[in-house]
């Protein structure tokens, strides 16, 4: 087989169209086409397909119209929380983190626990340690915040939270 | 939620899920994404599926191993396997979508829910991307 395959998903946070600003789908679907860029120029370069969805998972997580990594929506105490996963087909190695905080890219940082081997899932404080330790790129909490992001979680909390917040996962 | 799944010119699959959550999360909770078998999974004999939705019944539905199951065993094609397991969450009461694609190229979508913005690229083809299309 000479031929590859690379299929997205992204998600704004928002689930209704009309909800949707035109300018926010124009620009969820440029960051979709970037991602697909980016993963296939890893593709057309002989890369893996793991390099691949890292490679258009990372595009997606920098766009703030998606909701991981920069515009990741906000927890109850008003925190951006970041989970991320990655899993090779060949070996059925696996790596994964759960709310960590300040790696840019929460990708890169689940494939270096894939890669590190000993563990599957690392999460909270741990992972943003293992991620330091690493040396992958790290971020201030500030980075991840958007202003509509906030707005959203302040209109849940008006309402009194949980069943409204399925609005913006 | 954010995810990619990819099969290179060698035959090998892999997936990856990135997600902020859910708004409003408490009591640290923890979807799908993470949780490999539930909203991530990857395998050479069956197919990579990375899932987006309501993250609790994911988990109980074992979405992303639950269709490389159906695959590997099943005998079904990686799309018709995602719909089935999108119709069991749907019957579970869950909504929203996964993509997947098999060591032979087969690959796409299924999805309950109407605002999954999506994409393929094949090698030698055009991007197409959709927004609730």
């Amino acid at each position: 087989m000479s031929e590859w395959t690379l299929v997205i998903h992204g998600g704004s946070g928002s689930m209704r169209r009309g909800v949707l600003p035109e300018a926010e789908d124009e620009g969820g679907r440029a960051g979709l086409e970037a991602a697909l860029k980016a993963g296939g120029a890893a593709l057309d370069a002989g890369g893996s397909a793991l390099d691949a969805v890292e490679a258009a998972v990372r595009v997606m997580e920098d766009d703030p119209h998606f909701n991981a990594g920069r515009g990741a929506v906000f927890s109850w105490d008003g925190a951006n929380e970041l989970d991320a996963a990655i899993m090779d087909g060949t070996s059925r190695a696996a790596g994964a983190i759960s709310s960590v905080t300040t790696t840019r890219n929460p990708v890169s940082l689940a494939r270096k626990v894939m890669e590190d081997g000993r563990h599957v899932l690392l999460s909270g404080a741990g992972a943003d340690e293992f991620s330091r330790d690493k040396g992958l790129e790290q971020v201030e909490p500030d980075y991840f915040a958007l202003a509509e992001r906030r707005r959203q979680l302040d209109e849940i909390k008006a309402g009194g939270g949980f069943d409204s917040a399925m609005k913006y996962g | 939620t954010v995810g990619a799944v990819a099969v290179d010119a060698q035959g090998h699959v892999a997936a990856a899920t990135s997600t902020g959550g859910l708004t409003a999360k408490r009591w640290g909770r923890i979807g799908d994404s993470p949780l490999i078998g539930a909203g991530t999974y990857a395998d050479d004999r069956a197919c990579a599926t990375s899932c987006t939705g309501s993250g609790e019944i994911f988990i109980r539905a074992v979405a992303a191993h639950e269709i490389a199951a159906l695959v590997r065993f099943g005998k079904l094609g990686p799309v018709d396997a995602a719909g089935s397991v999108i119709a069991e969450i749907g019957a579970m009461g869950g909504k929203g979508g996964v993509i997947t694609v098999g060591p032979d190229g087969t690959g796409g979508w299924a999805f309950n829910t109407p605002g999954m913005y999506r994409g393929i690229l094949r090698s030698g083809e055009a991007p197409r991307v959709a927004i609730y299309d």
